[in-house]
């Protein structure tokens, strides 16, 4: 499996629709201090449904809202979507936040629950405490962990 | 279970040494289960010794240090547990020209079997990606812009 | 102890403001009592207001964000309070080029009044430094090393 | 008052006597990830009477004594000494630490306790906790604290 394009609306600072396509190798975001590059990975947290609000630097659930600004009015809903590639098929997840604080999963287009979205990447390697998303500051916390940490990291790999 | 952890277990224990042999040229790593325990509830030990000096204890390490740990496990992990996609945000901030270097090759070995989104600050490092997207902040929203990498050697992303 | 208390937040307040239109170029920002308090007892606020954005809550400001404005509320002190010596590890690690050069001009401006020692990574800090210090680790043990700045063009600081 | 020299010798991994002479204006200290940069921040804390091992990355307090390597043997004694100048007179600060675990206070060469190194310098902007010393990763820490935190560091400004 692979991710081939991710996209993302109304999502924190994305007050408008933009994509990424993700071709095998090095991807590379660059960019100003402030314009949205670590939004980008707390979208990816997000769709895959993490809740705590402080690994997603938020203090309430609204906060994922694109909150406008001299040009724009605040978003009415956050949208994130990945797609995948498997043996040439495509597989996509997306989730969408709306202001009146209803979330929605969709898998391949269809509404689905997170649970779905978790057992259908049980084992590829993707989700949202797997350890291969590395927020910033976050790559000395291995060493800062303590020994029963890094079993669960070890007994997740096996 | 126990079978397949304590395999995990010495496999990534080789990876992880060959992994720190590269990040710290000459240093040696060690990653096993704590002495005294049932394998399934031992916690997990990593040691590490550096060149010129003697075994030390994690804590009493450099940020660069440990950053260079985090990537090392990082690494080891990649090849036992493949994941769709790593996402790296700017995991070289402590990183001085040398371990940047390594961190970059380390990279390049590996971008031919995964997919990495690595945002970075380092024009060493923007130089090496396949794909180079560039964000900026426009009025208050997040934008992709075209970015030249001739752009960098005058340093000025804007 | 109030009057006091009431003009150093004034003089605070004025200083900060500057401090971050400086570092953001066109940035607002304002230290103040929380209202309600009695001043003795008021804890203090900061808001600060980035171009083109909203009055921004501080916990989603950006990594490279935080770090000016902390560098914003040294340097406001600074001149209230002056210290005999600054001690600055790696506060630029998070920041970008035009970041890093607004705090080199500061750095500058006031490196007539003060005593700054500044450890760092970056290239173009070193070479604004009056007076620098290389220092290396020689088979286990810390030692001064003469550094030529020619040296930096190629970075290889051993 | 100004910093005009910092020697160290004994303490973490300075095992040999170094000297560092600090001029007016911006004093840089470059060097490889691991080569005893955050040291020398360390021992400007500790001089002070820093108490807390957790700020100073140490768990015991023999961790200060430099722990030896192939070629040196562990330092019987871990020694720090700063001198100052005002109004043309030198005022000199020194702490020691012996194996047997004694720490004694030195000013202008004769012993004190802490208590009269803090006295001496109380108003003049120097200490341990003073903002002035900022170690690595902590420039965002000021964007984290709480309004009260920010109160009492400008509670002392005042
Ligand atoms: N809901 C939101 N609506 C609009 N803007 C938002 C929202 N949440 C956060 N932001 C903005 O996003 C910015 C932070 O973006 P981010 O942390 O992605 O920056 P970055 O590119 O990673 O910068 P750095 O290089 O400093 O790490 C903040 O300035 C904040 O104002
Ligand atoms: N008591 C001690 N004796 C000898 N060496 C020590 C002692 N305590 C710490 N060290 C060594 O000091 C090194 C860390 O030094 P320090 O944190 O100052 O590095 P640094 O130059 O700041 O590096 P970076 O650029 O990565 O931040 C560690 O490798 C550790 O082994
Ligand atoms: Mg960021
Ligand atoms: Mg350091």
């Amino acid at each position: 499996m692979r991710l081939v394009r991710l996209e993302i609306e109304g999502f924190k600072s994305f007050g408008t629709h933009v994509s990424f396509e993700i071709k095998n190798g090095i991807v590379s975001i660059v960019g100003p201090n402030g314009s949205g590059k670590s939004n980008i990975v707390d979208a990816i947290r997000w769709l895959f449904g993490e809740r705590a609000n402080s690994k997603l630097r938020m203090s309430e659930t609204a906060d994922v809202l694109y909150f406008g600004s001299n040009s724009m009015k605040r978003a009415e809903r956050a949208w994130v979507k990945a797609v995948f590639e498997e043996d040439g098929k495509e597989i996509s997840v997306e989730r969408i936040y709306q202001s009146d604080g209803k979330n929605t999963y969709l898998l391949n287009g269809a509404v689905a629950r997170l649970k779905d979205v978790e057992e259908l990447f049980f084992g590829t390697g993707t989700g949202k405490d797997f350890y291969s998303i590395v927020g910033q500051g976050e790559i000395s916390n291995l060493v800062n962990s303590s020994p029963i940490q890094i079993k669960s990291l070890v007994e997740e790999a096996a | 279970a126990r079978k397949r952890l304590i395999s995990t277990m010495e496999l990534l224990n080789e990876n992880f040494s060959r992994m720190i042999s590269v990040l710290f040229s000459e240093g040696t790593g060690m990653m096993s289960f704590t002495e005294g325990f049932d394998i399934l509830d031992a916690p997990v030990e990593i040691n590490v010794k550096l060149p010129g000096k003697k075994i030390q204890k994690l804590y009493t390490m450099s940020g660069g240090e440990k950053s260079l740990v985090g990537i090392a496990f990082i690494f080891s992990l990649l090849m036992i547990n493949p994941s769709s996609f790593y996402v790296l945000d700017e995991v070289d901030a402590a990183l001085d020209d040398f371990s940047t270097q390594r961190f970059i090759n380390l990279l390049e070995e590996y971008s031919k079997v995964a997919t990495f989104i690595v945002i970075t600050h380092n024009k060493f490092i923007m130089e090496r990606a396949d794909t180079l997207y560039g964000i900026t902040m426009m009025d208050g929203v997040s934008t992709i812009i075209p970015v030249e990498l001739s752009e960098f050697s005058d340093s000025k992303v804007e």
